[in-house]
C-alpha cells in the first residue's frame, strides 16, 4: 500500500509505500489514551509481476475500546462486535449502524464511514477488480481526516502523523528522470532525498481518482516514519502497537 | 379413443368412471403461488354415474376460479357478494337445477367437492384455480399440493414451477409417500428458476403390483429457500405494485424474556396433556443462557413455577422440568387470570429494571378450551388483557383442537403484538408446539419499520412490527405511480440486540421487466395479488378488532371491493357457478365461522405512515457527503500500478 501524509501547517503531501508479505499487520493508528486502534492487513496479488509480488490492504481493524467495539471491515463483507453481539453487513447493503457513540455507514459496493462520537471519523474505500483479472485483487483503501481527538502519544504508520513534524524541502532540481525531480527534505533528523511524483485520491472517483502531487520518500518512508516499517507489525487484527 | 391402451397398461374396467387426466400445475413467482387442479373423467358405463371432483386446497388460499364442462356443457364462475350468491343460487335450487359445492375445513386444509350425475359415454372435466402466499418458516417455504385423485388416472401430471429473482439457495422434495415414488420426482434447477415435475405411470401409481387403488394419496411437498445479499431485503417493483420481502441474516439473537402459560385444565388430560409435557420439555432445553423465563400453570387456580423471571440456567431448566413433569390436568379454565398473571410478572420484571434494555418479551399461552371460571366474557377478557399489557410484550396463543374459540384467541394475540395457531390435538401435538416455538426462538430485531419516502407511494399493507424473528420474512406491499417514479427507494429502520439499523435501498422500475418476460411461467401480476392477498388477510383481521360498527362496515365494503375487484373467494363473497344459459347454478363460498386471515403469517404488524422515517435515523451521507471531509486527509491509498511514482 501506498501512503500519503499531508500535512496541513507546512501545506506538503509526502508519500512512501510498503510492500511486505501477505499476512502480515501493519499498525496504522494506536492512541492508548483515546483507546483507539487501527491495523491493516495485507493481501497479495494473484502472482508476481516482473518478480514482484504487490501488497494491498484487503483488511482492516478497527477498536474503539471505549465503547468495547471491534470492526472488521474486508473485501467481502463489515463485522461490528459490540461485547458479545456481533452483526455482520455486506457490502451490497446501504445501511447504517448506530451504537451510542459509533456509527457505521456502510454505501453500497462503495465505502464504510465510521465515526465515533463527532470528532473522529474514518473512511474505507472498497476497490472491485474483475473477478477474473490474472493479477489483481479487491482491496481496500482508508482516508483518515486529520482531527485534534487523538493524544499526543498516538503513534503508528499513520498515528505518528497526527501530530505535524518539521519539514524543510531545499535545493529542488531536475532528477535523474527528467519528469520526476528530486529535492532535499529534512525531517527529524534526517536529511532525505525525496522524489516529485503523483498519488491518489479516490473519494471522489473510485475508479480514476484525482491527482495529488507530493513528496516520495524512499526506502519504505524511511527517515520520514519512526524507526523502520517492520517496527509496525503487530500480530492480531486488532493488536495495539508498543512504541517505542 | 378414452379406451385405447397407448403406453400398454392395463386398465380396469370394474370401475365405470375413467379418471382420463388428472393435472396439477403451481406457478410461484416470488412467494405468490397459483395453482390449478383439473381432472377429466368419462362414464364408460352403460348406466348414468355419480363423479366426484374432491380437492383439498390450503387454508387461508383464495379460489380464483372454477369451471366445469359436462357433456359439453360448460359452467363458469362468476365473484358474488355472499348474500346475493346465496340467492342466486336458492332461486336455481327453487327449480331444483343446483348441484352442490361443499366446503368444509379439516386439519390445516379446505376440503372442496362437488359431486355431478353423468349420462353413460359422457365426459366431464373439471378445473379449480386458487391461490395463495408462501410464507418462509424456519428458513425455508414450502409449498403443499395435497393430491387425491382417488383412482389410478391414465395422464397423471403435476407440475410446480417456482420463480425468484432473488435466486434460490437450495430446492427440495421430500419423500411424503414413504418411498413408494422414489425417484419419480423429477427436479430441474436453475439459478432463478426451478421445476418439479411428478408424472407417476400407472403402473407406479398402483399400491401394489396387481392392486386397482392408487397410491397417489398425500402431499406432495416443494421446499426452498432464496438468496439474501443485501440485509434491507428485496425490493420487488412492477406495474404499479411493490413487495417488499425482509429477512435479515447475519445477526445476533436478542435475549428474550418468555412466559409460557399453560392450560391445565381437565380437558387436557391425556395425549394433549402428555404432548405438551414432551414439547415443553423440549423448548426449555432450547431456550439460551441469556434469556429469562418462568412458567405459569392454570386450571381453575392460577400457579406459577416462579413468582418471577427466571435466567435460563441449566439448574433453573432442569428444575422448571421436573415442575412441568409433575402437573396433573384437572378443572376448569380460568384464563383471564393466568394471562394477567403472566403480565404481571413481565410487567414488574420491566419496572423494576430487570429486564435487558435490548431483549423483547413474548408470552406463549397454550390452551385447549374456553373460559369455564372468572371471567367468562371473552370481550372482557381481551379487554382486560389490552388494558394491561405493556406495549413491549407480545402474545402469541396455541389453541389445542376445535372446543376453543379460535377467534378468540387470534383477537386476543393480534391485539397485542402476536399471532394464534392451531394446534391438533392428537400424536403428534408436541411437534407442532415445538415447531410454532422455533418460530419464535431467535428474536433478532425489535422495532422494525419499513419507510417508502416517495409521495407516490400509497395503499402499504402493515409497515410496523414489534420482533423480526430468525427464520421466518417480513412481507410489505403496497402501490407506487409509475407515471411518477423512476426508482422507488425504501428505508427499513430497526434494532438488533443493543444497536440501531438503518436500511436503505433504491430498487429500479425495469429491474424485473426483462426477467419476467423472458419465462412464461412467472406471472407478471405476482405483485398485485400479493398485495391484494396480504391487502385483505390484514383488513380481515382488522375486521375482527374493529372497535366500532361503523369501522367494521367501512372495512367490510373496502373487503368486499377488493375481493370482487381480484375475482377471488374470500370469507365475504361467495362464487356462483352457471352454465352458459344460466339455468343450472352451484354455489361455492368460503366455510362459516372462522374468518380467515393472514394463516400461516408469523406476523401481525400495524401501519404507520409510509414517508414517515423515526426521527433518529437522520439521512445517510451520500457520496458527496464524503468529499466534505476537510482537506486531503492522512490516507494508505491503492498499488503502485496506478502511481506514477515509482516504488523502491
Amino acid at each position: 500500500p501506498h501512503f500519503i501524509i499531508y500535512l496541513p501547517k507546512s501545506q506538503k503531501n509526502i508519500c512512501f509505500n510498503i510492500d511486505s508479505e501477505p499476512g502480515k499487520i501493519l499498525n496504522l493508528v494506536s492512541d492508548p489514551e483515546s483507546g483507539i486502534v487501527v491495523n491493516g492487513q495485507l493481501t497479495g496479488a494473484k502472482k508476481p509481476q516482473d518478480g514482484k509480488l504487490s501488497t494491498y490492504f484487503g483488511k482492516l481493524g478497527f477498536y474503539f475500546q471505549s465503547e468495547d467495539m471491534k470492526i472488521e471491515v474486508s473485501v467481502e463483507n463489515i463485522t461490528i462486535s459490540h461485547g458479545s453481539h456481533t452483526s455482520i453487513l455486506s457490502w451490497s447493503d446501504t445501511a447504517r449502524v448506530m451504537n451510542s457513540r459509533v456509527v457505521v455507514s456502510v454505501n453500497k459496493e462503495k465505502s464504510v464511514t465510521l465515526t465515533l462520537g463527532k470528532e473522529v471519523s474514518f473512511s474505507i474505500l472498497l476497490h472491485r477488480v474483475w473477478k477474473k483479472h490474472p493479477v489483481n485483487v479487491d482491496f481496500l483503501g482508508i482516508y483518515i481526516p486529520p482531527s485534534n481527538k487523538f493524544s499526543l502519544k498516538a503513534h503508528g504508520l499513520i498515528g505518528q502523523f497526527m501530530h505535524e513534524p518539521k519539514i524543510y524541502i531545499s535545493n529542488e532540481r531536475p532528477g535523474k528522470d527528467p519528469k520526476k525531480p528530486e529535492a532535499s527534505m529534512d525531517v527529524k533528523g534526517h536529511k532525505l532525498i525525496v522524489t516529485r511524483g503523483l498519488q491518489k485520491d479516490y473519494r471522489t472517483d473510485i475508479v480514476l481518482g484525482t491527482d495529488v502531487p507530493c513528496w516520495f520518500v524512499h526506502n519504505s518512508g524511511k527517515g520520514f516514519i519512526d524507526g523502520c516499517y517492520k517496527d509496525y507489525f503487530v500480530p492480531e487484527l486488532y493488536s495495539s502497537l508498543k512504541w517505542p | 379413443s378414452l379406451s385405447e391402451e397407448k403406453s400398454g397398461e392395463r386398465m380396469e374396467d370394474v370401475d365405470q368412471v375413467t379418471l382420463y387426466s388428472y393435472k396439477v400445475q403451481s406457478t410461484i413467482t416470488s412467494r405468490m403461488a397459483n395453482t390449478i387442479i383439473q381432472s377429466k373423467l368419462v362414464n364408460n358405463s352403460p348406466q348414468p354415474q355419480d363423479v366426484v371432483f374432491d380437492v383439498q386446497i390450503p387454508k387461508g388460499a383464495f379460489i380464483s376460479n372454477f369451471s366445469m364442462t359436462v357433456d359439453g356443457t360448460t359452467f363458469t364462475s362468476t365473484i358474488k357478494e355472499k348474500t346475493v350468491g346465496r340467492a342466486l343460487y336458492a332461486q336455481a335450487r327453487a327449480k331444483g337445477k343446483t348441484a352442490g359445492l361443499v366446503r368444509s375445513r379439516a386439519l390445516d386444509m379446505e376440503n372442496f367437492r362437488t359431486e355431478v350425475n353423468i349420462r353413460p359415454g359422457a365426459k366431464v372435466q373439471f378445473e379449480l384455480q386458487y391461490q395463495e402466499v408462501k410464507w418462509r418458516k424456519l428458513g425455508s417455504y414450502e409449498h403443499r399440493l395435497h393430491l387425491q385423485p382417488g383412482r389410478l388416472a391414465k395422464h397423471l401430471e403435476v407440475d410446480v414451477w417456482i420463480v425468484e429473482p432473488q435466486g434460490m439457495r437450495f430446492l427440495h422434495v421430500p419423500d411424503t409417500f414413504e418411498g413408494h415414488f422414489d425417484g419419480v420426482p423429477v427436479i430441474s434447477k436453475g439459478p432463478q428458476k426451478a421445476h418439479v415435475s411428478f408424472r407417476p405411470t400407472v403402473a407406479q401409481q398402483r399400491k401394489c403390483p396387481n392392486c386397482s387403488e392408487t397410491a397417489v394419496d398425500g402431499e406432495l411437498v416443494v421446499m426452498y429457500d432464496v438468496h439474501r445479499e443485501e440485509k434491507v431485503g428485496e425490493l420487488e417493483v412492477f406495474n404499479g405494485y411493490f413487495v417488499h420481502f425482509f429477512a435479515p441474516e447475519n445477526l445476533d439473537p436478542i435475549p428474550k424474556n418468555i412466559l409460557f402459560v399453560i392450560d391445565v385444565s381437565g380437558s387436557m388430560w391425556g395425549i394433549k396433556m402428555k404432548q405438551t409435557v414432551e414439547a415443553m420439555k423440549t423448548i426449555l432445553d432450547d431456550l439460551r443462557a441469556e434469556d429469562q423465563f418462568s412458567v405459569v400453570d392454570f386450571n381453575h387456580n392460577v400457579r406459577t413455577w416462579r413468582n418471577d423471571l427466571v435466567s435460563a440456567t441449566k439448574t433453573q431448566i432442569a428444575d422448571a422440568k421436573k415442575y412441568i413433569e409433575k402437573i396433573q390436568p384437572s378443572g376448569g379454565t380460568n384464563i383471564n387470570e393466568a394471562l394477567l398473571r403472566a403480565i404481571f410478572i413481565l410487567n414488574e420484571a420491566n419496572n423494576l429494571g430487570l429486564l435487558d434494555p435490548s431483549s423483547v418479551s413474548l408470552i406463549i399461552l397454550v390452551s385447549d378450551g374456553d373460559p369455564t371460571v372468572g371471567e367468562l366474557k371473552l370481550s372482557k377478557i381481551q379487554k382486560n388483557v389490552k388494558q394491561n399489557v405493556q406495549d413491549n410484550i407480545s402474545l402469541f396463543s396455541l389453541g389445542i383442537g376445535f372446543d376453543v374459540d379460535y377467534d378468540f384467541l387470534k383477537r386476543l394475540s393480534n391485539d397485542n403484538r402476536g399471532i394464534a395457531q392451531r394446534i391438533y390435538g392428537n400424536q403428534d401435538t408436541s411437534s407442532q408446539l415445538k415447531k410454532f416455538y422455533n418460530q419464535v426462538s431467535t428474536p433478532l430485531l425489535r422495532n422494525i419499520q419499513f419507510s417508502y419516502p416517495d409521495t407516490s407511494v400509497t395503499d402499504v399493507t402493515q409497515n410496523s412490527f414489534p420482533n423480526y424473528f430468525g427464520g421466518s420474512e417480513i412481507v410489505v406491499a403496497g402501490k407506487y405511480d409509475p407515471a411518477k417514479l423512476q426508482q422507488l427507494r425504501a428505508v427499513i429502520t430497526a434494532t438488533s440486540a443493543n444497536t440501531e439499523l438503518v436500511l436503505e435501498t433504491l430498487a429500479q422500475m425495469d429491474d424485473l421487466e426483462d426477467f419476467l418476460s423472458k419465462d412464461k411461467h412467472a406471472d407478471p401480476n405476482f405483485t398485485r395479488k400479493l398485495w391484494a392477498y396480504l391487502t385483505i388477510n390484514q383488513l380481515l383481521a382488522e375486521r375482527s378488532l374493529a372497535p366500532t360498527a361503523t369501522t367494521k362496515r367501512k372495512i367490510t365494503k373496502t373487503i368486499l371491493q377488493m375481493s370482487l375487484e381480484h375475482h377471488i373467494v374470500t370469507p365475504l363473497t361467495a362464487m356462483v357457478v352457471e352454465s352458459a344459459a344460466g339455468d343450472e347454478r352451484m354455489l361455492a363460498d368460503s366455510p362459516p365461522q372462522d374468518v380467515s386471515c393472514c394463516s400461516g403469517a408469523l406476523y401481525y404488524g400495524s401501519k404507520v405512515a409510509p414517508g414517515s422515517i423515526p426521527s433518529w435515523a437522520s439521512p445517510s451521507p451520500t457520496p458527496t457527503a464524503l468529499s466534505l471531509v476537510a482537506g486531503p486527509p492522512l490516507e494508505a491509498t491503492p498499488p503502485p500500478h496506478v502511481i506514477r511514482v515509482e516504488n523502491d
